[in-house]
């Protein structure tokens, strides 16, 4: 799955 | 979620509280730089402009809170309350922020994983989160005395990024599709800075002597 810009790290 | 990515996110909380320790309990900030504090404020701010738009988890959402609202806090005590406020040597704590913040600026407006607000900003909060430490440093340096907390401060944002990097390596070899060269490149450079430290702090840990960085 294309994880596009979304930014899971902090 | 890895155990890397938990311990990473733990150590960094741990490094905060113990920030926080030394500025409620003992009601000093001495040795603590206030313009790196000040960058981390900044990062906080620019990269979690997702917050309310992006939801990921509820963990996720709660730790950003958390580095938002300490970070501002902590820069808060450290300019603003009477007592924490006079620990803190402003004559000794010279780095200039703008050094630091318009080339993160320039550098996210030429890479970033997308052109739009949201993203350069938050590859400007990456590229600054890398060298925000560098004022600490170098005050580091210039502290004689180095307190424990202030070294575990110090030790605890390095372990952070350490750990994150254990978390890429793991995530490259579970994950499909994940890489991400502006959080890579910029981590290896950020927990490199600490390189000196590190060896400094594990040798006065290990003589069992007052931890002092050569001038």
């Amino acid at each position: 799955p294309s994880e596009g810009n979304i930014h899971d790290e902090l | 979620m890895n155990i890397f990515r938990l311990a990473g996110d733990m150590t960094h909380l741990a490094s905060v509280l113990v920030l926080l320790l030394k500025i409620h309990t003992i009601k000093s900030c001495a040795g603590i730089s206030l313009k790196t504090q000040e960058l981390y404020a900044l990062v906080f701010a620019t990269r979690y402009l997702d917050i309310f738009t992006d939801f990921i988890s509820l963990y996720n959402t709660t730790m950003k809170l958390i580095f938002l609202g300490s970070s501002f806090s902590i820069v808060w005590y450290i300019r603003n309350h009477k007592i924490v406020s006079r620990s803190y040597d402003k004559s000794q704590d010279t780095f200039r922020h703008y050094f630091l913040i318009i080339p993160c600026l320039l550098l996210a407006l030429l890479v970033n994983e997308k052109f739009t607000f949201k993203e350069v900003m938050w590859a400007f909060s990456i590229y600054l989160e890398a060298v925000a430490i560098l004022p600490q440093l170098v005050l580091l340096q210039r502290t004689r005395n180095i307190d424990n907390l202030t070294g575990q401060y110090v030790f605890l944002l390095g372990a952070y990024r350490a750990l994150y990097i254990l978390n890429w390596i793991y995530r490259y070899f579970t994950e499909t599709h994940y890489v991400h060269w502006i959080t890579w490149v910029s981590g290896l450079v950020q927990t490199l800075l600490y390189a000196d430290f590190f060896y400094y702090y594990f040798e006065s840990w290990k003589n069992n002597k007052k931890l002092q960085l050569p001038a």
